[in-house]
């Protein structure tokens, strides 16, 4: 079965974009059908692959409030089983749109359900999500089973995982039971750094953490100006190998 | 009169909060009288100063949606002329609230205007926004003089600054004809860095970039796991010494 993967955090800036892109890219170049949906307002997915949101004739949005269908935006990119469907900045208001509508919160999720009835197969499907718990989220929450969660090694973020587990928790409760965490991505991880051990040791006691742990590495900062994932940017990075370590364990993991 | 600066940038962790707890703290030890209002649910700001939101009996969602009033809700800090109105857990709900109100945009901007005219007066409002162009932001930057805007040297935030930019104009042009950018701090700045240097000789071309570059500096991401800021926790720090000057920078603008 397809495998359907969240990438949620609702604090800023710990790598859910980074993640998203590398990881989705590490596990297309292990030949599986991989479709990325860029659900951030930000459009940083999309541009992490060099499709200028501005510009793009149909995306996630129409899906979400015009009923297009996903099979109809997604894009294809430089890596062969890898598409993406992007953001547009019209997400922004989507929030306010949704809240009126009595399936405001399965939306994305019928739109998958649509997807994955059609052919070809796709074998991942990732969903970037953008720095809040609001319904683009929620939405994300519903239409997976799995949620990854990019954790970058800091107080505030650490600080900010109670709400996020209590969110998973309440979607688990009312709207997606089958829903579950599969695992914490320690990111921009630096040893030498206290702070970060005694993080990822209080998060090891709570949760399964991943053990292949993202360096700060600015090749993975520096690719998306080229519109690359790093591992066309340049494979040889520690932040590129990171990323293919983590899809060789995602991809051992049984659904 | 009392200078109200909206601290904004939709990109997520640019250093928005680490900002406003560093900086309003720099400006109070000025000896001037100054109130952070945290409005991000998350509730970072106030957990910088030691407020466990959780716990806190009257937060500024009660300013919000409540009616109660900001002099009811801030509270003292270990700094004399500094005090917070705190988040609460419950600003996650605030935007779907107030969605329905006819003033849903002017909201805060009431609750400022009603703060205004209590003894004692303030001398700086300083509001700090959460990663969203959602209607929390919108209230602020309609409640503000001026936005300072936070800008980690990276590609997927100078992306977002147009976004922001966009946002501000529309703000400005409807709801708040005197709303002005008051400047760009670059934060988690390494000038080793060849990406950072070109993002900010970018950003110099089109915008006022405060002198006072914030470096990385690890004392700025362990303060807040003391409940502090970097001030009190190591004034001797690169990062307190630069926000104790970007704080001299702020001060000498004739408003
Ligand atoms: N391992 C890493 N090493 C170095 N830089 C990184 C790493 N991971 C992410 N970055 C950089 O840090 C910044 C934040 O990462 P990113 O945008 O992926 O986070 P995010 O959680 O998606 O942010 P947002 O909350 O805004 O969606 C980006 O500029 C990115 O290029
Ligand atoms: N100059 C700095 N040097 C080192 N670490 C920093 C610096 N500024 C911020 N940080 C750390 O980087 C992380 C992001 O900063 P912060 O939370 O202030 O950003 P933010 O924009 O408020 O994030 P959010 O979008 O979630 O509200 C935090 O863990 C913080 O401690
Ligand atoms: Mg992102
Ligand atoms: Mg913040």
């Amino acid at each position: 079965p397809t495998r359907v993967i969240a990438i949620a955090n609702q604090k800023g800036g710990v790598g859910k974009t980074t993640t998203a892109v590398n990881l989705a890219a590490s596990i297309a170049v292990a030949e599986k059908r991989t479709l990325l949906v860029d659900f951030d307002p930000q459009g940083n997915a999309s541009s992490g692959f060099g499709i200028r949101t501005q510009n793009v004739e149909k995306s996630v949005y129409d899906c979400l409030i015009g009923g297009a269908a996903l099979r109809d935006v997604l894009q294809p990119t430089e890596i062969g089983h890898l598409f993406v469907a992007p953001a547009s900045p019209h997400l922004a208001g989507a929030e306010l749109e949704l809240v009126e509508l009595e399936d405001r919160a399965t939306r994305l999720k019928a739109q998958i359900e649509l997807f994955l009835q059609g052919k070809p197969r796709f074998d991942y499907i990732f969903i970037d999500c953008p720095p809040t718990l609001n319904l683009l989220t929620i939405n994300a929450l519903v239409a997976a089973e799995r949620v990854l969660v990019p954790l970058q090694c800091e107080y505030y973020a650490l600080e900010g995982l109670s709400q996020l587990i209590g969110t998973i928790d309440r979607v688990k409760a009312t709207l997606n039971p089958k829903l579950e965490i599969d695992g914490i991505a320690l990111t921009m991880y630096d040893p030498r750094n206290n702070l970060a051990l005694q993080v990822a040791e209080e998060v090891k006691q709570h949760f399964r953490v991943y053990n292949s742990v993202i360096p700060r590495n600015v090749r993975l900062s520096e690719a998306p100006s080229h519109g690359k994932p790093a591992l066309l940017y340049d494979v040889q990075s520690r932040g590129a190998q990171a990323y293919l370590a983590l899809a060789r364990e995602i991809l051992q993991t049984k659904s």
